[in-house]
């Protein structure tokens, strides 16, 4: 059986909240070393990656393999339910029918409990490669999703340069250009705020800001976002959780002119 | 601008 609590139910509320646009079903794989997603959106353009490991949970008990089939719209309802600080329990028999959800709240004596349906999906899983990126962005979340939504006003993709001069993010539209660029740049006080370029080589790249902007949606879980960049390969963009917990983001780039 | 690619052509079915 499944049994896995986390401090806040927040976590969760949010990582569903930043997937389930893209994704609609998708089945949660739980592990001994913890809780595992991975969905392509519709379209096979875009791919979420999600891990809450182990000791992001406690306790966290897992004896078999479990496969948690979820409708995210119809787990978004129930997490509705929970308030961010509560406490949430999840909890699933071997084979399951149902996924036991249990809000109990810190402040006062209140336990919520819900059951959720599950459903068998039959999904394909990817190999990611190991990847060595050419250029690997540290920037602030709140940063980036500035600059999607910003330049997503002016067109519908964005070309993302990095060299050694820093990291250019432009576009072209009907009704003008724009290009925002960042230099690294270290914040003593506030490292949150910091933007760090790592290059090994020039990178070139042409992204959907459509996607882009979906996938600031996880910008809540993290005050960084890492963007990882290797010309002819999908872009990486990753929210680190902590724990060694993430969720991930590939973007497969446009082709061609 | 450009063709959408799918992620399906980088990363192959497990």
């Amino acid at each position: 059986m499944l049994e896995a609590k986390l401090d806040q139910a927040s976590i969760l509320k949010k990582v569903v909240d930043a997937i389930k646009d893209l994704v609609q079903d998708c089945n949660f794989d739980c592990n001994d070393s913890g809780i595992a997603l991975q969905a392509m959106d519709n379209s096979h353009v875009a791919l979420v990656s999600m891990a809450l490991k182990a000791e992001s949970f406690q306790p966290y008990r897992c004896d078999r393999n479990i496969a948690l089939g979820l409708n995210l719209t119809s787990l978004t309802k129930v997490l509705r339910a929970a308030q961010n600080e509560d406490m949430l329990t999840l909890r699933a028999e071997d084979a399951p029918d149902s996924l036991n959800l249990v809000f109990e709240s810190k402040a006062d004596d209140r336990i919520s409990e819900y059951d959720l349906k599950l459903m068998d999906i039959d999904q394909e899983h990817l190999g990611i490669p190991e990847t060595e990126y050419a250029a690997t962005i540290t920037l602030p979340s709140s940063e980036f999703r500035r600059i999607c939504t910003d330049l997503m006003a002016l067109s519908e993709s964005v070309t993302i340069d990095a060299s050694k001069d820093g990291v250019k993010f432009s576009c072209t539209g009907d009704i003008g250009n724009g290009a925002v660029t960042l230099r690294s740049h270290t914040n003593v006080d506030k490292p949150e705020l910091n933007v760090d370029i790592e290059l090994s080589e020039p990178v070139s790249l042409t992204f959907s800001l459509k996607y882009l902007v979906n996938f600031c949606k996880a910008s809540a879980l993290s005050h960084q976002v890492k963007i990882c960049l290797s010309n002819e390969v999908p872009l990486l963009v990753e929210y680190a959780l902590e724990n060694q917990s993430h969720l991930r983001f590939y973007l497969a780039p446009k082709i061609g002119d | 601008k450009g063709s959408q690619g799918s992620i399906m052509s980088f990363f192959s079915k497990k």
